[in-house]
């Protein structure tokens, strides 16, 4: 695992997070169903907690799906490629590319496309680095930079929790079953690490 | 486009490529070569962090590159040859995150690692 810089994080005594979509529009029931399972399954494992909300503009953090060009130098490309960003914290802003095939409610294995992306792994790794995350070199890890089409990949691994519990700590109410958190960072770069997009 | 069903995604989605499936092309080649497309693969390097610099990327197959591939296999779990073997190439046209891997030269994947832990990991192993 491994952190941004400065290994930002989001400050003690604002754990409780909220988030909202921007814009609203076409983001249906299924679709925040979607993201509150993946929030949740951070949540589990830290003391951190995110409520959805109405409002972006005071929003901790906000999802927005949008093609190309959408203000932050960092313009999608199209199908496939890249699929989505998220920035380090305190930003909050979690960007999903709108020309993907987002498959949402449904086993994307099965499909016999060759573009279908399974909409929450994308969001469960894009909350990572929203939490302070960058990216790890272990492949079964939700951190690990790509994932190909047709595939679900949802459950924090190890490396993962290790890597958020040392930002923020276990859950309290007990941290669902995860392996132990190390004492420290297993890396041994002596620093920290990787860098968000921008 | 969002899909409730998967078998809903409709045919024409397929027929079109990601823009990385160019970099089929380079499969193959190595240090040394001057390949029409090597640019783009600078360019795609350089987004993620592998490449420091601007733009104007030759097709020249030179140092940076190599260096380049070979810190991406590091960080991917690849054979490092730095050279542009199939599986580096079906790893790089992989889709992804667009959050960068490497930043000023910092990374805290395998390529960022200390050789005595790689060490370390080796006689645990053995």
């Amino acid at each position: 695992y491994a952190f941004f810089p400065g290994e930002p994080r989001w400050p003690e005594g604002h754990y409780d997070l909220t988030y909202a979509f921007n814009p609203e529009e076409n983001i249906t029931d299924e679709i925040r169903g979607v993201f509150a399972r993946a929030f949740d399954r951070w949540s589990k494992v830290t003391p951190l907690t995110f409520e959805l909300s109405t409002s972006p503009n005071s929003a901790d953090i906000t999802i927005g799906f949008f093609n190309g060009e959408h203000g932050d130098g960092e313009p999608f490309d199209g199908i496939l490629g890249t699929l989505a960003h998220a920035f380090s914290p305190p930003s909050g802003r979690f960007h999903l590319d709108a020309a993907e095939s987002w498959v949402v409610d449904d086993d994307v294995n099965k499909s016999t496309s060759l573009a279908a992306i399974d909409l929450e792994s994308v969001a469960v790794h894009e909350i990572g680095h929203l939490l302070g995350l960058g990216h790890s070199s272990v492949e079964e890890s939700i951190m690990y930079p790509a994932i190909t089409t047709r595939t679900r990949k949802v459950e924090l691994q190890s490396d993962d929790i290790m890597g958020i519990q040392y930002l923020y700590g276990a859950n309290p109410a007990g941290n669902n079953g995860s392996s132990t958190p190390s004492s420290g960072r297993e890396t041994s770069d002596g620093g920290g690490a990787l860098i968000s997009s921008s | 486009h969002f899909f409730t069903n998967v078998s809903s995604i409709p045919p024409w989605l397929n027929a079109t490529g990601s823009n990385w499936e160019s970099f089929h092309n380079l499969s193959g080649h190595h240090f040394g070569q001057r390949v029409d497309g090597l640019n783009r693969l600078k360019s795609y390097l350089h987004y993620f962090g592998y490449i420091n610099g601007t733009s104007n990327f030759t097709d020249d197959f030179d140092d940076a590159l190599k260096s380049a591939v070979e810190t991406y296999q590091k960080n991917f779990n690849l054979n490092v040859t730095g050279s542009l073997d199939n599986h580096t190439v079906q790893q790089i046209i992989k889709p992804r995150c667009g959050v960068a891997d490497i930043v000023n030269g910092t990374s805290a994947m395998n390529s960022g690692k200390s050789n005595a832990t790689s060490s370390f990991l080796s006689i645990v192993a053995r």
